[in-house]
């Protein structure tokens, strides 16, 4: 595990995408370790917790915590499934999901709500393709640079899913032009995008199941 | 939210460097001068918000400190219109006909009258130093078991006046698709869906819009102290550092403790519920 600090490790240019990719793998597949009736119930509960932040800070504290607090509405309904059965000490299926609300929580109000309109218009997957496709060869320049979004990842998202997806994309701090798939890269969309990307993946993960 | 597009803007315009937006008006309130945020970031790649404990420096510290004079400057004014209008046309691939438009239309408009108070640099000194309270309160002692690293707000940027902020929007798509997206799903569909939304947001004044923040630092004897810089990346509790150089000291007592400071910033301690185990550490080196 890479043992420096993110701003340390930018500014030496030791993280590249490969570095992202596999964190967010490790997560994922931490989250996939799973059974999938709790990955469902998360997935569902975490739903209609994306209009209300404060619900989602209450659950990320809980879980940061490691207290027993209750809470109320569909944030006790994952913990509840969460602290059910039995697991050696060391099975911590906490963790992805707090690396989950971490991630979400870099995210803006309206990106929440736009998430949460992507997870039931079930269009994840093409926006977390989209986003590696901007990360992959961009993400450890610090300058502009312009680049093209491929139709064959835009096509299936048709247009609402692709107002989502523009939206999704522009609060990182991306200028999108909806009128072509243009647009440049920008150093300040890179921490953004980031965690859009490991959103993305996870809840693509408890799509998934 | 509306509020936090309008306090990334200011930022954007006003900010200098280390200045950070306040993202929520409810939260907004907990961003004053003094006031203690806790870190405990899970990734590598992007930095977990502040969260503010809801205690200020000021109610961990022993009696005898004294609240350092703030300096406040004259009011500065902001204003901001936009109003953009974006239309999206997609043709559709193999195996489907037809085609989608989306229209967006969006206006937004805020006026500002707001201060910086800031706490000098020069005055933040009487604080250096300082003891903590004895018994110390026990969110530190959580802070401190779960590695958290801990900062204090010395500067914010509050409005002078009360405004009410101004957001207006409507999505339209018009369309129609037919054919089969994959073996399963096949049909046709059509239509025009229009979305609009208008909101105003009255934010009171005083509201915290902005903060700066300085690391605080707890040295193993109980006194505590401000890093003047945000990227001394520093542990907030130094005394965890001390237990641990303590613990390499008893693992290799034929010869010199192995881990340097430099090296216990990189090493994690561990907690096991493990029954009959109260405690553990361990070192990842």
């Amino acid at each position: 595990v890479p043992s420096l600090e993110p701003k340390q490790a930018n500014s030496r240019g030791a993280f590249d995408f490969q570095h992202l990719q596999e964190e967010v793998f490790r997560k994922t597949e931490a989250l996939a370790q799973l059974s999938k009736d709790i990955q469902g119930v998360v997935f569902y509960n975490i739903l209609p917790m994306l209009g209300d932040r404060g619900a989602l800070q209450d659950l990320m504290d809980v879980l940061d915590l490691d207290s027993w607090d209750h809470l109320k509405g569909p944030g006790s309904i994952i913990l509840n499934k969460l602290r059910q059965g039995s697991r050696p000490p060391w099975v911590k299926p906490q963790d992805s999901i707090l690396y989950l609300l971490q991630a979400m929580m870099v995210l803006s109000d309206t990106q929440l709500e736009l998430l949460a309109l992507s997870m039931e218009k079930r269009i994840l997957l093409w926006q977390r393709e989209l986003v590696r496709i901007i990360l992959e060869p961009n993400f450890k320049y610090p300058w502009s640079i312009p680049f093209t979004l491929p139709p064959e990842l835009l096509a299936p998202l048709q247009g609402e899913g692709l107002a989502i997806t523009y939206g999704l994309l522009e609060e990182c701090g991306l200028k999108m032009e909806l009128s072509s798939p243009r647009s440049t890269w920008d150093l300040e969309a890179k921490m953004p995008l980031s965690a859009l990307y490991g959103t993305l993946s996870l809840l693509q993960q408890l799509a998934e199941a | 939210s509306i509020f936090e597009r309008v306090s990334k803007k200011m930022v954007k315009n006003f900010g200098g460097k280390d200045l950070r937006p306040v993202k929520s008006l409810l939260d907004a309130t907990h961003f004053r001068q003094f006031s203690i945020l806790r870190k405990n970031p899970q990734s590598q790649f992007w930095e977990q918000p502040d969260i503010p404990v809801e205690y200020s420096l000021m109610d961990i510290l022993a009696s005898g400190s004294s609240v350092p004079e703030v300096e406040v400057t004259r009011p500065f004014f902001f204003s901001d219109t936009v109003i953009q209008k974006w239309k999206a046309g997609v043709s559709v691939s193999a195996g489907v006909d037809g085609s989608a438009t989306g229209e967006f239309t969006q206006s937004r408009g805020s006026t500002l009258e707001f201060q910086k108070v800031t706490v000098p640099s020069r005055n933040l000194e009487s604080l250096q130093n300082s003891k903590l309270l004895d018994p110390e309160p026990s969110f530190l002692k959580h802070c401190r078991e779960r590695g958290d690293n801990l900062y204090v707000v010395t500067e914010v940027v509050e409005l002078t006046n009360s405004t009410t902020l101004h957001d207006k929007s409507s999505v339209n798509t018009l369309g129609k698709l037919s054919g089969s997206w994959n073996t399963l799903i096949k049909g046709e569909v059509q239509g025009e869906i229009v979305k609009d939304g208008a909101m105003t947001l009255t934010i009171p004044q005083g509201t915290v819009m902005a903060y700066k923040k300085k690391q605080l630092v707890i040295k193993g004897n109980g006194v505590t102290f401000l890093l003047i810089s945000t990227d001394a990346k520093q542990k907030t509790f130094q005394d965890e550092l001390l237990k641990l150089q303590g613990c390499s000291r008893t693992l290799f007592e034929s010869g010199q403790p192995v881990l340097s400071s430099l090296s216990i910033g990189r090493i994690k301690e561990h907690y096991s519920q493990e029954p009959g185990i109260s405690h553990r550490s361990s070192l990842i080196i």
